[in-house]
């Protein structure tokens, strides 16, 4: 496992570990989407199905739980335990928008038109999307809490290492997914605007707010 | 299958 990957995987670890802390810290789920939070549990669920089929190795498999309970419990605080705080009226992005996509690509482009396969396939490309929603909420409430940014930047960090990890495994084993690739770099693409506020606004101190 | 090698990836 080279280095980029390593801090990829960490990065990845450490947003969802923010956001679950945030939640149940401040009893509140306040500028969080938890459409987003759904279609992330979705990706985990439907990629990691190869669980109970593939071991690779003890890393992988403590990783791939942990990606599905987490998201799973942060589903579960957000639409039962914290609902009262939940900001509905402003997560308003329609996910079938990007569900129906991911389904009709993921039967159109893939390795292999088997189940585990098209589910991985319809992961991949539903990931690259998945945070739509959190980002549209956060251009309509004009704002994000400086935590719900540090989440923000260790997601979407974490696609942008593996991009380095694909570029790195390309000349040094020359394997490369490119289905992953594209799809990852759609994804890095979503977060550049995210990404430049961040540097220039968090970084110094100052509240995320998007101007009016 | 084609991407057996990249299975190791989350």
């Amino acid at each position: 496992m080279n280095i980029f990957r390593i801090i990829g995987d960490l990065s990845h670890l450490l947003a969802i570990i923010i956001l679950l802390r945030k939640i149940w810290k401040t009893r509140s789920c306040a500028g969080i989407s938890g459409k987003s939070q759904i279609l992330f549990a979705l990706v985990y669920t439907t990629r990691y199905l190869d669980l109970v089929t593939t071991y690779v190795s003890l890393y992988n498999t403590v990783m791939k739980i942990i990606f599905i309970a987490v998201s799973i419990a942060t589903c579960y605080l957000i639409y039962m335990k914290f609902k009262a705080t939940y900001d509905h009226n402003h997560d308003t992005f329609r996910i079938e928008f990007l569900l129906a996509p991911a389904v009709i690509l993921a039967l159109l482009i893939n390795h292999d038109f088997t189940f585990l396969e098209i589910l991985w396939t319809f992961s991949i490309y539903l990931e690259s999307v998945a945070i739509l929603p959190q980002l549209f909420m956060v251009s309509k409430t004009g704002e994000a809490e400086s935590i719900t940014s540090h989440y923000l930047f260790a997601l979407g960090s974490y696609r942008a290492l593996y991009i380095l990890n694909w570029i790195y495994r390309y000349h040094n084993e020359e394997i490369y997914d490119l289905i992953a690739i594209v799809a990852g770099i759609v994804q890095t693409a979503l977060y550049c605007d995210f990404f430049y506020l961040y540097i220039t606004k968090v970084l110094r101190g100052k509240k995320l707010q998007l101007p009016a | 299958s084609f991407r057996d090698t990249t299975k190791d990836e989350l």
